[in-house]
């Protein structure tokens, strides 16, 4: 494991820390996305399927379980707490699920390396995580006052992914057998997503102001 | 790797 990997890792990790922090801290999960929140769920549920049966490492399998049950808790904060799902803004969270499930699990389908049930849905997982943080993007641009943790946790998700990158670049040149088009293109396809975000985190935080993104 | 997919990655 390289530098970049381990750096993208704890990044993830602390981005979903600060999201729980924030939740659980001040009791409320305004201007998160439970519908970003649930498919990144599914996305772990997805590929980690394969947790008892594919021994990489100790490591991974902690991170694997704490992933899990990270994201479980935070889907379960913000459907079932008392007073944390008042929270929620339900209204302002419309973007739908199909339009970003149904086309990772066409995409899957479609181009697997291997037709099992486990290689299938790996590949549906990295599909869906390049394009789950959608709708908080969304929701993002719609909420006003940005508090500062909701920034954060899209700025570390999103410096997670450019790690990944850079893991990727650093382990094609390193491994011999390491080709994966589609993680990369997935992965280039996932960084892009951000730019925009990227733009106007560094511009609220050079100018000292808060963050707010144009709708 | 299986798939030459990133298998041993999080």
């Amino acid at each position: 494991m390289n530098v970049f990997r381990l750096a993208g890792d704890m990044m993830h990790l602390l981005s979903i820390v600060v999201l729980l922090l924030k939740i659980t801290g001040i009791k409320s999960c305004r201007g998160i996305s439970l519908k970003t929140q649930e498919l990144y769920l599914l996305v772990f549920i997805t590929r980690y399927l394969d947790i008892f049966t594919n021994f990489v490492s100790l490591y991974n399998t902690v991170m694997k379980l704490v992933f899990l049950g990270t994201s479980s808790a935070i889907v379960y904060y913000m459907r079932y707490d008392r007073i944390i799902k008042l929270t929620y803004d339900k209204e302002q969270d419309t973007f739908k699920y199909l339009l970003l499930v149904a086309p990772s699990a066409v995409l899957a389908l479609a181009t697997s390396h291997v037709y099992t049930v486990l290689e299938v849905l790996w590949t549906f997982s990295i599909y869906l995580e390049a394009v789950a943080i959608m709708p908080q993007l969304v929701l993002l641009q719609r909420t006003q006052n940005i508090d500062n943790l909701t920034g954060n946790y899209v700025f570390l998700l999103g410096s997670y992914r450019g790690l990944y990158i850079l893991n990727w670049i650093y382990r094609f040149f390193t491994e011999k057998h390491y080709r994966q088009w589609l993680v990369w293109t997935c992965g280039v396809v996932q960084t892009i997503i951000y730019c925009d975000f990227f733009y106007y985190y560094f511009l609220s935080w050079q100018n000292n102001e808060k963050l707010a993104l144009p709708a | 790797i299986e798939g030459g997919g990133a298998h041993d990655e999080l």
